[in-house]
């Protein structure tokens, strides 16, 4: 194990333990910035950590990142883990990350399905949902990306247990997604961003109807900036647009609910790959990977801290 | 553990709205062999699905049928995961 975050291995994969040691010494590291909210426990029984980044203040106004919540997505976390030095190694040397985290907190949820990712490691590498049994059905797991209460149980999403798509027996009936729930209720959240892989797009709300967000042309103009900053590192193009627009219908999912919940800046994120390995991204392009995405990141943060609302 | 030997990933590219329903019905005739791991979406938008070896011939038969364009964009997924995992332990060497 390493020692210190210094010598973490970004370019490369990491067990869920290797990803909890990693924020435990990110948080020793940096005492009086990053604390570790332990914000429910998943099915197994495992900790569901979010990374708080805060330089004062009470109940400020924030923004939520989550990777992971589709276990197999692998790169997100991966990348969720490079953020989380990034801004530790950012903060105080670059303006406007300075600036953001002088308003706003940052809430960082890097294994968001920890039973899933643990199964991808010792059981299917293909896994994508929870690990809950579903009674009456010889099938395990909810897609946890279908199961919040925004459009719940429409189409876009299954009633079979086995399916990928599952949506569980009730909206929130998943720790891995009443826990950010519940966590949202009782904070100030600004900004929600659930990064998932891949296809590389940039969407926003909404999934479950054709209907336009009152806020269409904001948050399309602002992914639209999001994807030519993104782009201008490597040239990774990104398709933009509203999730039902830009892909296809899919009800119960967590932006269409942070958006409901009045939370403006809502975007979900599928990052690389360009269309050669899906979910097995070779471990050499985390770090591009991560470094394109953060740049997208801070322009939806520094848009979030000049348009207080 | 459960292994992928044999498992390919196809890239299907619908020409028009008669192959994305023809890939629609395909999905939901074998919603529980096939892995959707690029869901369909529009017109010219690939969709990329993990095809177990044990219906590859009839998946691939189905398309050719309907003369649905498709490629191959992994031929053996468990010799991905293999190189995966070995990179992996390898990154642990001390």
């Amino acid at each position: 194990q390493p020692q210190n975050t210094d010598s973490f291995d970004f370019a490369n994969y990491h067990t869920l333990e290797e990803i909890y040691s990693f924020q435990d010494l990110l948080v020793a590291e940096n005492p009086n910035f990053v604390s570790k909210i332990v914000i429910g426990q998943s099915y197994e029984g495992r900790p569901l950590n979010v990374l708080k980044f805060s330089t004062g203040g009470t109940n400020r106004p924030a923004v939520w990142i989550d990777t992971g919540i589709h276990s197999r997505e692998w790169v997100t976390q991966a990348s969720g883990l490079w953020f989380a030095k990034k801004i530790v190694t950012d903060y105080g040397t670059d303006p406007t990350l300075t600036a953001i985290l002088s308003q706003l907190d940052i809430f960082l949820e890097i294994a968001t399905n920890p039973d899933g990712y643990a199964f991808t490691h010792s059981g299917n590498r293909m896994w994508r949902k929870t690990r809950k049994p579903n009674p009456g059905s010889s099938c395990v797991g909810v897609d946890p990306n279908r199961n919040w209460d925004a459009g719940f149980g429409g189409p876009g999403s299954s009633g079979n247990p086995c399916s990928q798509t599952y949506r569980g027996p009730r909206a929130e009936s998943e720790s891995e997604v009443n826990s950010i729930v519940e966590f949202v209720k009782s904070h100030n959240i600004k900004a929600f961003i659930s990064i998932h892989s891949y296809s590389q797009l940039l969407m926003f709300p909404y999934g479950y109807i054709r209907s336009r967000i009152k806020d269409y042309t904001e948050l399309n103009n602002l992914a639209q900036k999001a994807v030519t900053d993104l782009a201008s590192l490597y040239g990774t193009s990104y398709k933009f647009g509203s999730i039902i627009n830009a892909i296809y219908q899919a009800s119960g999912g967590s932006i269409d609910w942070t958006y409901s919940q009045g939370i403006k800046y809502s975007y979900t994120f599928e990052l690389r790959d360009t269309g050669h390995y899906g979910f097995l991204l070779p471990a050499t392009q985390i770090i591009p990977t991560a470094q394109e995405t953060w740049l997208a990141l801070m322009t939806i943060m520094d848009h979030t801290l000049k348009n207080p609302y | 553990k459960v292994t992928f030997e044999g498992h390919k990933v196809l890239r299907i590219v619908p020409k028009d709205e008669v192959q994305l329903s023809l890939i629609k019905d395909l999905e939901e005739m074998m919603e529980f062999e096939l892995d959707f791991w690029k869901g369909l979406t529009t017109v010219s938008n690939p969709v990329d699905v993990r095809v177990p070896s044990h219906v590859l011939n009839s998946v691939k038969d189905y398309l050719e049928t309907q003369n649905i364009e498709y490629s191959t964009m992994i031929e053996d997924l468990q010799m991905l995961l293999d190189m995966e995992q070995k990179v992996m332990a390898g990154a642990r060497v001390p």
